[in-house]
């Protein structure tokens, strides 16, 4: 519940008028939205209980490691509705699978669709989201210099609530399944960081800073 | 450290 007050309101896009070319026009509204929502992200981790007993070295290894993910969960989760075949980056910004190709983030759409498809399966509620958002953010592969105690109490915290809070429910299952996406949410991160970074590199795609920055981190 | 200014600065300035 903790999680769920914090959750930041969803944000608009600004739809970019700085080009003629629509699906550029429609990129640059995706990345200063993702910009954006970044920043939100940055701030929202503060809220979750534990992380700022973290070292400041370990919240950016977090951060940088996880913030895709954390995104995405948002992105899937909002595409769920019906049966539609959109990526609902905000409830301004929708692009369906033409869209996305014309943009180059093709095989993002395949994903998150598909992430999306397995969240609207298990009919996910808002708690467990909040708790997905959290815990994929806390669950870094990188290797970490300082004493990983208080990280693993702050996993072992969240692991708890999201059990209570199955358990209260009488699905205790569902813990585990969920824990069980996070795979096909890494993955889906990963291709959606490569291909900003591609369209970045290859394409000059303008990228705002702290964008760039947290693609480049890894 | 140097190379995530913006990370660094964000999280240290409490936002």
């Amino acid at each position: 519940s903790h999680l769920l007050l914090t959750e930041p309101a969803p944000l608009a896009a600004n739809q970019d008028d700085s080009t003629d070319d629509g699906s550029l026009r429609t990129l640059l509204t995706l990345c200063d939205l993702l910009n954006r929502e970044l920043l939100v992200l940055i701030g929202w981790a503060k809220q979750i209980p534990g992380f700022s007993e973290l070292s400041l070295v370990e919240q950016m290894s977090l951060l940088q490691s996880g913030w895709m993910e954390a995104l995405l969960v948002g992105v899937a989760w909002r595409s769920q509705g019906r049966a539609g075949e959109e990526l609902v980056f905000a409830g301004n910004l929708r692009l369906d699978e033409a869209q996305c190709r014309a943009a180059g983030l093709a095989g993002v759409y395949q994903e998150v669709r598909h992430l999306a498809a397995r969240y609207r399966a298990m009919k996910m509620s808002p708690e467990e989201a909040v708790m997905l958002k959290a815990m994929a953010l806390t669950n870094s592969d990188a290797e970490l210099p300082d004493s990983p105690d208080s990280l693993q109490r702050l996993q072992d915290g969240l692991q708890e609530a999201l059990q209570d809070y199955e358990c209260s429910r009488g699905e205790p299952h569902r813990a585990g399944r969920l824990l069980m996406s996070l795979p096909l949410l890494r993955q889906s991160a990963a291709r959606a960081a490569e291909a900003f970074r591609r369209l970045h590199r290859q394409h000059r795609v303008p990228i705002h800073k702290l964008l760039l920055e947290m693609l480049n981190a890894k | 450290q140097e190379k995530h200014k913006i990370l660094h600065k964000l999280l240290q300035n409490g936002n």
